[in-house]
């Protein structure tokens, strides 16, 4: 409640016709920039909240279950937003070897996306909860989005993936890996996405 | 120097020798596709009369028809299993990805514009524009907040007798979700992911504003020109534009059909959330 509630509220002011046009003062729009930002933050740790009270009964099934064989784990996840995918950035991508990409899908009938993260390495195995390895592509970052000057980031390669079958109103996860071929596994290789074999699974067909 | 394809199972694009997008093989027809950037320099006056408005954030009004921005595309382009891409760069200030997902039935276009160079003194309103073969005969779509489409006919009005001031701005109209055109045989929508102007201004062709730099108030709002900046430069844009094509005949389900599920797709996308799991094997994950 009092997370949304501030994202409705700054939803109530974007209403204006100047934060709808543009036609506000400079500072009075990064006023307006600073508050949705502000609320988004908000609603987005809401969302992990959320998340993680809908994730962890299924996680504490499970950890029961594994607490009878022994295996002490804590199983509860924070759930992340990148803001700047938009300009290929994204702390978690970049920076962890092994992460999970949790998506959820807002329609009302399954769907689909493809999945685009900046990332570190030059190989990566992601796979989803039944185990299937789903075809991935290393993909360059344009020359013109590394060089932008408030990036701040070093990754010059993106993962690339179609997560599918995402249930309506659904979450998903895939579970993505790193794979560690040789110290200089990506400067030996200028353009590692020849490194995806052709003959991996073509996509299903027309959604 | 030689021509370049990317595609997938339902559609292929060529570029040409210079760089440029250049035909497109979809939905059943192989037919002329071409797309580029231009600019409108802004109009600069006094605010005293109408005649004398200046390009503002309440005024689209250029000083002149279009400045194409380069005669010729460096290209980067990139194939693998998942996507299909090719990296334009049309100059210091504008560059593109075009790019075909594995199992999508549209292209993707994906631009980058900014810090757009005023060392000229001249405010600028970048252009995106693309030309078909389409004969369109002055008519095209736009939709209404993302619902209804609304019949356009250019340099003309439902319900008076147009003389048009300005032959371009008069002829510009919102598009929050979605631009299109066609004849009998051919039908061509550009769908946006935020709303921006756009028009059709010769037959077959639709273009959207994708980002502009004035430096002249337009003296009907709070007395500052647009000029927005981000660390002291001229404010980088990045968005995507995606194009749907083909022959009306031939397409099922129709082409129509397939730019609602791709609107609702674009508008209302996947929430990607990320967790480390850097502690874990993945079959304890599993």
């Amino acid at each position: 409640g009092p997370h949304l509630n501030v994202l409705r509220e700054a939803m109530g002011v974007m209403q204006h016709h100047d934060a709808v046009t543009g036609t506000e003062k400079q500072h009075v729009a990064n006023d307006y920039s600073r508050m949705l930002h502000r609320a988004i933050e908000a609603c987005g740790a809401n969302t992990q909240i959320v998340l993680n009270q809908i994730v962890d009964p299924v996680q504490k099934k499970s950890y029961a279950k594994k607490q009878h064989h022994g295996v002490k784990r804590d199983f509860t996840f924070e759930f992340d937003t990148c803001h700047l995918l938009n300009i290929s950035k994204c702390e978690m991508s970049e920076t962890k070897d092994n992460f999970m990409v949790t998506l959820y899908n807002p329609l009302a009938h399954s769907g689909y996306q493809y999945v685009r993260l900046p990332v570190s390495g030059s190989k990566y195995v992601v796979k989803d909860y039944r185990g299937i390895e789903t075809p991935s592509q290393m993909v360059p970052i344009p020359d013109s989005v590394q060089s932008l000057n408030y990036r701040f980031s070093n990754a010059s390669y993106e993962i690339v993936f179609l997560a599918n079958e995402l249930p309506p109103l659904g979450f998903k996860s895939y579970y993505v890996s790193r794979v560690i071929e040789s110290v200089d596994d990506f400067s030996k290789d200028s353009n590692p996405s020849v490194r995806v074999q052709a003959d991996q699974p073509q996509p299903t067909g027309w959604h | 120097s030689e021509e370049v394809t990317i595609g997938n199972k339902y559609l292929n694009i060529s570029f040409d020798s210079n760089g440029f997008l250049s035909s497109i093989v979809a939905n059943g027809i192989s037919s002329r596709l071409r797309q580029t950037f231009v600019y409108y320099e802004a109009a600069l006056g006094d605010n005293k009369e109408f005649t004398n408005r200046s390009s503002g954030a309440y005024i689209f009004r250029p000083n002149g028809t279009e400045k194409f921005v380069a005669e010729s595309v460096q290209l980067r382009v990139v194939k693998g299993n998942v996507v299909q891409e090719v990296h334009q760069v049309f100059n210091e200030w504008i560059s593109q990805v075009v790019r075909v997902y594995a199992d999508e039935n549209h292209v993707e276009f994906e631009w980058l514009v900014g810090d757009i160079p005023i060392e000229d003194g001249i405010g600028k309103e970048v252009v995106s524009r693309c030309y078909s073969a389409a004969q369109s005969n002055g008519v095209f779509y736009t939709d209404s907040n993302g619902r209804e489409m609304i019949k356009r006919t250019r340099n003309h009005r439902d319900t008076w007798d147009l003389h048009l001031e300005e032959s371009i701005a008069g002829n510009y109209y919102p598009v929050t979700a979605k631009i299109a055109l066609e004849d009998e045989n051919l039908r061509l929508a550009v769908l946006t992911d935020r709303a921006q102007g756009g028009s059709s201004l010769e037959d077959g062709a639709v273009e959207l504003m994708v980002h502009r730099r004035l430096l002249h108030d337009d003296a009907f709002g709070v007395e500052e020109a647009l000029d927005e900046r981000a660390f002291g430069k001229g404010l980088v844009a990045r968005g995507k534009h995606y194009v749907v094509f083909g022959s009306k005949k031939t397409s099922n389900p129709t082409l129509q059909a397939k730019e609602r599920f791709l609107q609702n797709q674009v508008l209302l996308p996947t929430w990607i959330f990320l967790s480390d799991t850097s502690k874990f094997k993945y079959e304890d994950w599993q």
